[in-house]
């Protein structure tokens, strides 16, 4: 059974598309068969995988809205590796609307990929949902099918604001929908050692999730940005950078530690 | 009539909180009244100004599902002159799918404002509604009450793709909801003079919107992420940093523009 994680943080520009692109590329890079799936209507995971969709591209939402099979809409990206990316389009922005009226509207994903591996997927490692800065029905959807929430931590005061809200949601879907749910693992991302506010909110985070928080921090690296603009991660745009690096240790961290029991 | 703008881009951690209270904060100080309307969930424009909003405190929430009355939230901001907020509170997370099934769901807040203007606020300068990073009911509700866009652009490639579908969506509602909303202010946020990434996307925005750029930019400056840890703006939290000056300069333009013909 393949490791399902959900990137998600309602707070806006954390670093969770960065995160799911660059760890997904690095487990590639290792000798896992990594799927990730695009649910942010932006696509910005689509486009760092090297995929376009800007088009009528077949997308991740036919699977949700019209019952397509997800086998149907996954494509091979231009990365290093057996990864792999079922991209979003923007019809995926008027998805939730639409969702809202269809039966079993919060499993729609996971009846989606309990399909595909059982016909197709039994030899991934890992899947990884990138998530919208949002709680509504597309997030809820990749808390039903994930067993484990990864979530970005910008080294930033707003940050924290937003995690109690975050962990409570979780705490319920935990209770409802999917009780194998659990916040397994967090990284601290954009950390600028030149300043106190980022080593207070990483000391704050380490205090309060001693367990899940990773070791490896990813540092505000200008490579890291740049790379999307090529249509790579920082993992295959700049392999020797320093946020290519932390990408690639925070990777190690999560293979080495395995699923929660 | 006063000036009522809609800080918005679906794009998450591109600035809308931060300018929309700097913004509001310079603007108080040259003499003019403001209110700034928070309907972001994380409450993050409320804990700027300087107003708890993690308890049980009559919030936006009440006005929007319950049909409270705008005033009866209002509160005074602890920053220096005639600046007040409607603050959110956590309950705003759940609103949209209340608001769904609520009559007139799109003019919630226009019908609240418009109320608002003809008991008591004919002497107010300006409004700004801070929005989540979402095209959802609370975005939507901001596009109909207001008259001008402003959309803060971080110059970073991500920041170009959720571009289109933001204009379209304006476009939209412009054709639908509300003729008189308009794009009439675009800011560039968390420019790092350093990388040439922030120089091409920055040379982008004004080649594509030469008429409502500002000349003003905004660094990416550590003091403008300190402030909010204090619950003060950067305005006044450290008046005269870079990143403060440039607010005010941006906050000046817009005063002098005036509103759109
Ligand atoms: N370590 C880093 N160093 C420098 N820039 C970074 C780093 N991580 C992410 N970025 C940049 O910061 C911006 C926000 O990151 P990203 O888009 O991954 O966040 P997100 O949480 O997915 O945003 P959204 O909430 O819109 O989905 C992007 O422009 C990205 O390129
Ligand atoms: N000019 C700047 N320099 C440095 N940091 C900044 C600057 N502007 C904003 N920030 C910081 O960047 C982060 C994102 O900004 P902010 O929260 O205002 O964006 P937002 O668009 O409102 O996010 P969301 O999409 O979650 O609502 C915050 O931690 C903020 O303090
Ligand atoms: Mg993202
Ligand atoms: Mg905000």
């Amino acid at each position: 059974r393949p490791r399902v994680f959900t990137v998600s943080n309602q707070k806006g520009g954390v670093g969770k598309t960065t995160t799911t692109v660059n760890i997904a590329a690095a487990l590639a890079r290792f000798g896992a068969k990594v799927l990730v799936i695009d649910l942010d209507p932006q696509g910005n995971a689509s486009t760092a995988l090297g995929i376009d969709h800007h088009g009528d591209i077949p997308s991740i939402y036919d699977v949700l809205v019209e019952g397509k099979s997800l086998s149907s809409v996954i494509q091979k990206s231009t990365e290093e590796g057996e990864l792999y990316c079922a991209p979003s389009n923007l019809d995926l922005a008027g998805a939730e609307i639409q969702m809202f009226s269809i039966e079993r509207r919060e499993y729609l994903l996971r009846d989606a990929l309990e399909r595909f591996f059982n016909e197709h997927g039994n030899d991934y490692h890992y899947v990884f949902i990138d998530c919208p800065p949002s709680l509504g029905l597309l997030t809820i959807n990749a808390f039903s099918s994930a067993r484990e929430v990864l979530i970005p931590i910008q080294c930033e005061y707003y940050a924290l604001e937003g995690l109690t809200q975050l962990l409570s949601t979780i705490e319920m879907i935990n209770q409802g929908l999917n009780p194998y749910l659990q916040v397994s693992t967090i990284l601290l991302t954009m950390f600028d050692s030149r300043t106190r506010l980022a080593h207070e909110v990483a000391e704050d985070v380490r205090q309060h999730f001693p367990q899940q928080v990773l070791n490896a921090v990813i540092p505000r690296a200008v490579r890291v940005s740049e790379a999307p603009s090529y249509s790579q991660t920082v993992v295959s745009y700049d392999t020797m950078s320093v946020g290519s690096i932390s990408y690639i240790e925070a990777a190690h961290e999560i293979a080495l530690r395995g699923a929660p029991g």
